[in-house]
């Protein structure tokens, strides 16, 4: 054995113009995550304990897109989904379209050691939440004035984007490949490729 | 979309990922992240969580394939991920984050960056962006 290991991502792709006090946030929250994984791993919780610890703070912190500060839908709404896996016996629980569940991580969790399936999605996981008593808040909550800002910019160049940061000057010149790159589309809707996710 | 992954003392790995998807996305649109498989694995071998674009994970089966890699190819973590980030996304974009029962930690991305943070019991902690 080679002893505890931990590592955490708060998403792929950043905007090229990512201001510094933002990048030196987004360090500050990684490191704050990974110090609650290791002081977990330092008292033998297991891994499965560990993994959800440190995906409910991130859940809980706007910063990046999860939980409260999550991307929004084309009607302005939120709609979580999370998974979570535990190696030894390959056993897993997942939840999709979540709407006033504060935690999805834990609902994941939840449907993996008290329901007899491994995946729940929007009312049935909703309905869900209800019976195993897990907080719930109103959709607003996950809403962040950013996000709202963000699924402007989308709507007014039509596209769906990965993340929900984008450069002041709009999408065109956010790109870093190849023009062409940008003109790729998923679903008919334009994709830009280097808005970050 | 956010992650974790880890093994413990005990050599045991788990992984976790939680996501709000896309922005502007069609109501009702499922992405990779609770897609076990895709988004999230974890068997004996190895945790896995991804992000990025999840169209592509999904196609790709991104997670599931690392530990595929290294179950029947023999490949040690980093190999693996870099296979899979190489040889799986075609012309997707996406990054994951992985340990392996072993105590190692892996992570790769063909995106501009990734935010990431990384630790070890033997002392080796990395928090990071670009690439």
């Amino acid at each position: 054995m080679g002893g505890w290991a931990i590592a955490v991502h708060g998403g792929a792709g950043v905007d090229p113009n990512l201001p510094q006090e933002r990048q030196e946030e987004a360090k500050k929250l990684l490191a704050r995550c990974l110090d609650l994984g290791i002081s977990a791993l330092r008292s033998n919780l297991p891994a499965i304990d560990a993994v959800e610890l440190v995906v409910r703070e991130l859940e809980t912190d706007p910063l990046f897109n999860s939980g409260r500060g999550s991307a929004l839908t084309e009607n302005g709404t939120v709609e979580m989904e999370a998974s979570i896996m535990d190696g030894p016996k390959r056993r897993c629980g997942a939840v999709s379209g979540l709407t006033t569940v504060k935690n999805p991580i834990s609902l994941a969790r939840l449907v993996m050691e008290k329901s007899p399936h491994s995946y729940l999605a929007f009312s049935g996981a909703e309905e869900f939440a209800r019976q195993q008593g897990v907080e719930t808040v109103d959709n607003g909550y996950f809403i962040t004035e950013e996000n709202l800002g963000m699924l402007k910019l989308a709507k007014e160049a039509n596209s769906i984007l990965f993340d929900y940061r984008i450069p002041a000057v709009g999408l065109e010149s956010c790109s870093v490949g190849p023009p062409d790159d940008n003109l790729l589309a998923m679903n008919g809707l334009p994709i830009s490729l280097y808005a970050p996710e | 979309t956010v992650g974790c992954v880890v093994v413990d003392s005990q050599g045991r790995c788990a992984a976790a990922t939680s996501t709000g998807g896309l922005m502007n996305k069609m109501a009702g649109r499922i992405g990779d992240s609770p897609l076990i498989g895709a988004g999230t694995y974890a068997c004996d071998l190895c945790g896995v969580s991804c992000t990025g674009e999840g169209e592509a994970i999904i196609r790709g089966t991104l997670a599931r394939d690392v530990a595929a890699v290294m179950e029947y190819k023999g490949l040690s973590l980093q190999e693996a991920v870099d296979f899979v980030v190489n040889e799986r996304l075609d012309e997707g974009r996406a990054g994951l984050i992985a340990v392996s029962r072993n105590g190692e930690v892996a992570c790769r991305f063909n995106t501009n960056a990734m935010f990431r943070g990384f630790a070890t019991e033997d002392g080796f902690t990395e928090v990071g962006i670009w690439d």
